[in-house]
């Protein structure tokens, strides 16, 4: 899990059954302290795959939506929930937004987002991200190494990394460069191996189908779901175009429009094995 | 549920705020580490490591 703090924007990522939305109200009284009140909110996810593990708010994306439209104020006045599907019934991308100003295409937003999740991941690949046992190592330097020995540095060389291991498997990372976060977290374990990369850019970088692949081929996974927020539709085509030529084929492309965040693409893979 | 507490695909939430104030300095990022842990206990997190720059800070977390 990740928290990114900027200036006038916070991003936190959690994975597992944790109670996100419960920060949402904490985080704009604390801000409202510093004098600065929310503009917009986007909350995102896939499809739980243990639902009946879902702690309240979280218990249906229904429960989820009337608590964050209760946690926020009605300044906030441009707001949409959908599930966008796909062809594989086990993978949906759950969006909320809501916005006090509405977007518009001819402004683009500085900044555009790409999540992309990861199942059935190659067990050879995925056996990197397991700690050896009386290694000697704490979550940094064990962090280190997966980050070295998988090539996970190579994906954004520019990026300053801050990466943990976890005992006995597991690894997080974040990657700093300029304005730019990007962050990965791997659940290595066979029967529900996992792993997500995401990282944000500028229409004036060009690197990130290239990034978005070389993450791919880290992990190897036999899914693999890539959803794109605010980004042009040429950079859609560039990311579906370099995670085909890993050999993996596009099941599905399905698009929703949000009146404060512009255009979600959510396109789905699966590998030909 | 995997014993290790892992639920699969993440949930991510992004707040952006503005003020009424043109300067607004180093904003959030003057949050105090203190409330960031009380917010991070409430999402049952911690933090296990951190690393920043001259536009945002960073914080990988542990459930």
């Amino acid at each position: 899990s990740s928290l990114f703090v900027y200036p006038t924007k916070i991003i936190i990522k959690t994975c597992g059954t944790t109670q996100l939305l419960k920060s949402v109200q904490p985080f704009i009284h604390h801000a409202r302290t510093l004098n600065l009140h929310i503009t917009a909110l986007r909350y995102t996810r896939g499809s739980f795959i243990f639902p009946q593990a879902q702690p309240h708010p979280h218990t249906s994306f229904q429960e989820e939506v009337a608590y964050l439209e209760d946690s926020i104020p009605a300044s906030l006045c441009y707001r949409k929930a959908s599930v966008i599907p796909s062809k594989l019934k086990s993978h949906s991308w759950h969006v909320f937004s809501a916005g006090a100003v509405e977007y518009s295409d001819n402004v683009p937003l500085d900044l555009y987002t790409v999540e992309v999740c990861m199942t059935d991941l190659d067990q050879t690949l995925a056996r990197k991200f397991f700690r050896h046992p009386n290694d000697g190592k704490n979550g940094d330097s064990a962090g280190r190494e997966m980050t070295e020995i998988t090539g996970i540095n190579r994906i954004n060389q520019n990026a300053h990394i801050c990466d943990f291991a976890f005992d006995p498997c597991g690894y997080s990372m974040n990657g700093i460069d300029g304005e730019r976060y990007s962050t990965i977290h791997v659940t290595p374990e066979d029967g529900f191996s996992y792993a997500s990369f995401e990282c944000v850019a500028s229409i004036y970088n060009d690197d990130m189908a290239d990034m978005v692949k070389k993450a791919v081929r880290v992990f190897g996974p036999g899914t693999v779901s890539v959803a794109t927020t605010s980004a042009t539709q040429d950079m859609c085509a560039r990311i579906k175009g370099a995670v085909e030529q890993l050999g993996m084929k596009c099941r599905s492309f399905s698009m929703d429009e949000f009146p404060a965040a512009g255009t979600v693409v959510f396109q789905t893979f699966t590998s030909r094995r | 549920m995997a014993v290790s507490g892992f639920e699969g695909f993440e949930k991510r939430l992004e707040l952006q705020f503005s003020s009424h104030d043109p300067d607004i300095g180093i904003g959030l990022r003057e949050l105090e580490f203190k409330f960031l842990e009380q917010v991070l206990h409430q999402v049952q997190c911690t933090v296990v490591s951190a690393l920043g720059n001259q536009h945002f800070d960073s914080y990988v977390l542990s459930e």
